[in-house]
């Protein structure tokens, strides 16, 4: 995944924290305080299409179609998320019980472009 | 986008971007909990209970796939005297189906027990027409004070289709001299920090766990 440079407009993970305290619910969520809540934004380019900021392998299979075709296919590459991890979670339920449990792909970790 | 601005996709006023972003965050985890709405605590545990439960499912451990480890604390009825013949009910919210892997009650026995303790447990099966169902689950012998965890059959326990879990304790000392002064002892601690609750491993069954299962 490209770095990403608040300027930079190419394809990459904005990192953004959020603290349960700043959403009024640090009442019922006991554990974490906050979480990563990362996105995928920017431009994908043709020659990043494919490029998903891990197996390269899928981005020259991509690069070397568009070569051997047009090289500006009418269809665009968007940039989306390539990996996620969940987030384990420790909240009080609606009965006052302690509930664990992990919410699956909740954390954004790798973005590329499609 | 300043203030005053309409947002281009809903029409609605723009959010300055930290007030999407929470109101973004705030779907997710409600979605990712599966609520509508964030729970309204109306009598949270003692903040005493709270530690205990953290500390209970602090080590890694995590339920596995997509299960939850719940403990809730037991509402507690019955004769006030001797807890030994209390009712303790659980109110739990759990999935419209699910598979229970793992039960266990832990109850605190104060520190002036007189001597070794036997202990029933039964569930109480929902209302019938001829009153209600119970089931012997387990039956434990204490001999020291403080915190006792007894394992439960998992594949007995069953709570009602309002999540309610109802336990009958049935306990008694073995060499029976408590009631030399002529008046049953507490034999268990029920006081606030104190209170019994249950720790519990559930997974819902997502569709394909059946399939899983035959594999």
């Amino acid at each position: 995944t490209p770095t990403c440079e608040p300027e930079t407009p190419l394809c990459c993970r904005r990192d953004r924290y959020v603290d349960f305290q700043e959403l009024g619910w640090r009442d019922w969520i006991l554990q974490p305080e906050g979480y990563q809540l990362n996105y995928c934004s920017g431009q994908c380019p043709p020659h990043l299409a494919g490029s998903p900021g891990i197996a390269a392998s899928f981005h020259s299979a991509v690069f070397n179609l568009l070569k051997a075709n047009n090289p500006w296919p009418a269809g665009t590459s968007c940039c989306v998320p390539t990996a996620r991890r969940p987030l384990s979670l420790l909240y009080l339920d609606q009965n006052g019980n302690v509930v664990k449990t992990d919410v699956p792909d909740m954390v954004v970790e790798a973005c590329g472009c499609s | 986008q300043g203030a005053g601005s309409v947002c281009p996709s809903c029409g609605g006023p723009a959010l300055e971007e930290r007030a999407l972003l929470l109101e973004i965050a705030k779907q997710q985890i409600l979605e990712g909990l599966h609520l509508t709405s964030r729970p309204r605590i109306t009598h949270p545990p003692p903040q005493a209970a709270l530690t205990r439960a953290l500390r209970r499912l602090q080590p890694g451990g995590m339920a596995p796939g997509n299960g939850q480890e719940v403990i809730s604390f037991a509402t507690i009825t019955g004769s006030s005297t001797s807890t030994c013949s209390s009712m303790l009910t659980f109110h739990l919210s759990v999935p419209q189906s699910y598979h229970l892997h793992h039960a266990r009650l832990w109850l605190h026995v104060p520190a002036t027990l007189p001597g070794a303790l036997y202990m029933r447990i039964f569930q109480w099966g929902p209302r019938r027409r001829h009153g209600r169902s119970h089931t012997l689950l387990a039956e434990h012998q204490m001999t020291t004070p403080g915190w006792h965890a007894l394992t439960l059959p998992s594949s007995g326990l069953k709570a009602e289709e309002s999540g309610v879990l109802k336990l009958q304790l049935d306990c008694r000392l073995l060499d029976g001299n408590s009631t030399a002064a002529g008046q049953p002892r507490q034999l268990l601690d029920t006081a606030a920090h104190q209170r019994p609750f249950l720790e519990l491993k559930i997974r819902a069954n997502g569709p394909g766990t059946g399939r899983t299962k035959r594999r």
